[in-house]
C-alpha cells in the first residue's frame, strides 16, 4: 500500500470521526443530509459484501467493518436518537435517492467486468459512491448556512478521492497488471463533483471567513 | 482478465 492510498483512507476515516463528532457534541445534525448517508451506507452494503468470501488484509476488514459501522451508526442517531432526528432539515433534504440509484443499478447491469451478482453489486457501489454526495451539495447549496464541520466534512471527503485518484497514479506506473478503467472512471467522476465545493472552500478560507456558497 | 483483478481497495 502506498502513501497516497494510506492517505486517501484516513482522509475518509477522518471525515466520518468529524460527522460523528459532530453530531455526538453538538447533538445536532442541521445541514447533513440523510439522503447521503443512506446512499454511502447502501454503498458499503453493497461493496462490502466481500467480506464474506474474500480476505486481502486486516487493515481492509477492519476498515471496512468501521466504514459499515458508522455510516449505520449515523443514520441512527439521524433518525432514532431523541434530540439529533429533530435538528434534521427535512423540508429541504428532498433529493430523490431513486434518481441516483436506478440510473446506477442499469449501469452496473450494462458495464461491469462479470455479470454475477456479486459482481454487479460491486460494480453498483463503485458508481453509486461516485454521485452520493449530490443530496448534500444540493442542501448546501439551499440552506447556505454551513457551519465549519459540515464544510470540513465534505472537505476531507473531496480529499479522499483526490488522493485516491493519485494512488491510481502511482499505481499505473508501479504495478503493470492493475488497471480497473472503470474504478478510475468512477472516480474521475466523483472529484468532479468536488471541484466546485473546493473552489468556494478555499476561497472562503483563504478570506478567513465561514464557508459561503453564492 | 478484467474480472480477476484483485478487489484491495476500500
Amino acid at each position: 500500500m502506498n502513501l497516497f492510498r494510506l492517505a486517501g483512507d484516513m482522509s475518509h476515516l477522518f471525515s466520518i470521526v468529524l460527522i460523528l463528532l459532530k453530531i455526538y457534541t453538538s447533538k445536532s445534525c442541521a445541514g447533513l443530509s440523510m439522503k447521503t448517508q443512506e446512499l454511502y451506507t447502501l454503498v458499503f452494503v453493497t461493496r462490502y459484501l466481500d467480506l464474506f468470501y474474500s480476505y486481502v488484509s486486516l487493515y481492509n476488514t477492519v476498515m471496512k467493518l468501521i466504514f459499515l459501522a458508522s455510516s449505520f451508526g449515523i443514520l441512527w442517531y439521524m433518525r432514532y436518537h431523541k434530540q439529533v432526528k429533530q435538528t434534521y432539515d427535512r423540508e429541504q433534504d428532498t433529493f430523490r435517492h431513486y434518481i441516483l440509484v436506478v440510473p446506477c443499478a442499469v449501469l452496473a447491469l450494462i458495464v461491469n467486468n462479470e455479470l454475477s451478482v456479486t459482481e454487479v453489486l460491486w460494480t453498483f457501489s463503485i458508481y453509486l459512491e461516485a454521485v452520493a454526495i449530490l443530496p448534500q451539495l444540493v442542501l448546501l447549496q439551499r440552506t447556505k448556512n454551513v457551519d465549519n464541520l459540515t464544510g470540513q466534512y465534505i472537505f476531507f471527503l473531496g480529499a479522499y478521492r483526490a488522493l485516491y485518484i493519485l494512488n491510481w497514479i502511482y499505481r499505473y506506473w508501479t504495478e503493470p497488471k492493475y488497471r480497473q478503467y472503470l474504478v478510475w472512471a468512477a472516480g474521475l467522476v466523483q472529484t468532479g463533483l468536488y471541484a466546485d465545493f473546493f473552489y468556494y472552500y478555499l476561497k472562503s478560507w483563504q478570506a478567513g471567513e465561514k464557508l459561503r456558497l453564492p | 482478465e478484467p474480472s480477476k483483478l484483485e478487489k484491495d481497495e476500500l
